[in-house]
């Protein structure tokens, strides 16, 4: 899978969703 | 960069060669067998794995005898609610998780044996109009349930005696939750699929729901089966068991999903399909395997990273099979196959 199909991808997916959504 | 492959034939006539036969156990007084699995069950100091069988009206724990035979240890009876399905609850000992019910779950049951005086009891953990439960690591069980319009997605810290420790209510997403998988490797994330085929992902420490990503309309109602993260994607293996057969895919079974959780964007990795003539399916996965009974009564076994049907059990002479439950904790795969007799036969896969 590549980032062209993909979009931007992140290791710390997690961490940066967690900081950035609603709590 | 992998591509969706379509599924390779099956093997040339798959059949049950790569499922060893290991023993069966057979429950006389049964004729209802709802469901099945395994537990490590700890008595007098030593822990054994233990096979679990549920019928509508009775849960039974058999222990391992010499010459692969299996005697009864316990059964325990329960009420008027029938037994729906067994919940497995990953690295716990000692205790069997059920879920009761007419139509849905109604009520979830923790089956123990006291420690104080040996024992063997029940206790109620959950009751409400319950959609979905999945048993987490770390003696966790996470559940969805609707009460009037409102969702309540919880996870339930259960105690050892049977208990429940302590309770967190998770953001619900707009829409029904149907199905849950672990994030493996990752203690605080959780994966749900829903009714309206996305797949939602929460952190299990805060309860946010982080994102919600659309599986597509081509595989309605997908069930999440297994989830783990690697090199920034979630991997996810859904199955589908209302998905129209297409002419490049065949019947769609399984599929291996890559999302990017940063995007929400997801493309297909590999694609397994029912064996060609057969239809229907209800599944459960290991690891990178997957096990399915047809509606031929056949119970039809896929490599999921190869994306192709690696073994076949015909249905007996004694009937088709109705039940195929990969057993959890042990170190190689293994198959429980269960009969709606009450015959359960362990195969080595």
């Amino acid at each position: 899978c590549s980032e062209s199909d993909l979009g931007p991808i992140s290791l710390n997916w997690f961490e940066e969703l967690s900081a950035e959504a609603p709590s | 960069d992998v591509a969706e492959q379509p599924a390779p034939a099956p093997l040339d006539g798959p059949t049950e060669e790569s499922l060893q036969l290991v023993s069966q156990l057979k429950d006389c007084l049964s004729s209802c067998a709802v469901d099945v699995s395994t537990v490590w069950w700890e008595a007098a100091g030593s822990r054994e794995l233990c096979v679990v069988t549920a019928c509508e009206s009775s849960v039974s724990l058999w222990k391992p005898l010499a010459s692969d035979c299996w005697g009864k240890a316990h059964t325990w009876q329960l009420g008027e609610v029938p037994v729906i399905q067994l919940v497995p609850l990953p690295d716990t000992c000692s205790l069997v998780c059920i879920a009761l019910g007419e139509l849905e779950i109604t009520e979830i049951r923790l089956l123990l044996c006291s420690s104080e005086d040996d024992s063997f009891r029940q206790s109620l953990v959950k009751t409400g109009t319950i959609e979905a439960v999945l048993g987490l690591k770390d003696r966790r069980l996470v559940s969805s349930s609707r009460a009037l319009q409102e969702q309540q997605v919880e996870v339930v810290w259960l105690s050892e005696t049977g208990g429940s420790k302590d309770r967190q209510t998770l953001m619900p997403p707009e829409e029904t939750v149907l199905a849950f998988a672990e994030v493996e490797g990752m203690r605080d994330a959780l994966v749900g699929t829903t009714a309206v085929n996305s797949v939602v992902v929460w952190n299990l420490k805060t309860g946010q729901l982080l994102r919600k990503m659309h599986v597509g309309y081509s595989y309605p109602a997908s069930v999440c089966h297994r989830a783990y993260s690697d090199s920034g994607l979630l991997f996810v293996v859904l199955s589908h068991p209302h998905a129209k057969e297409s002419k490049s895919y065949g019947n769609p079974a399984f599929r291996l999903v890559a999302f990017n959780p940063k995007t929400a964007r997801s493309m297909g990795v590999m694609f397994s399909s029912l064996p060609p003539g057969h239809a229907g399916r209800q599944g459960d996965v290991t690891d990178t395997s997957a096990a399915a009974v047809l509606t031929s009564g056949a119970i039809a076994v896929w490599d999921l990273l190869l994306g192709r049907c690696t073994a076949l059990l015909p249905p007996g002479p004694a009937g088709g099979w109705a039940l195929a439950r990969w057993a959890t904790a042990t170190a190689t795969a293994c198959l429980l196959a269960g009969r709606r007799d009450g015959t359960v036969c362990l195969y080595r896969y």
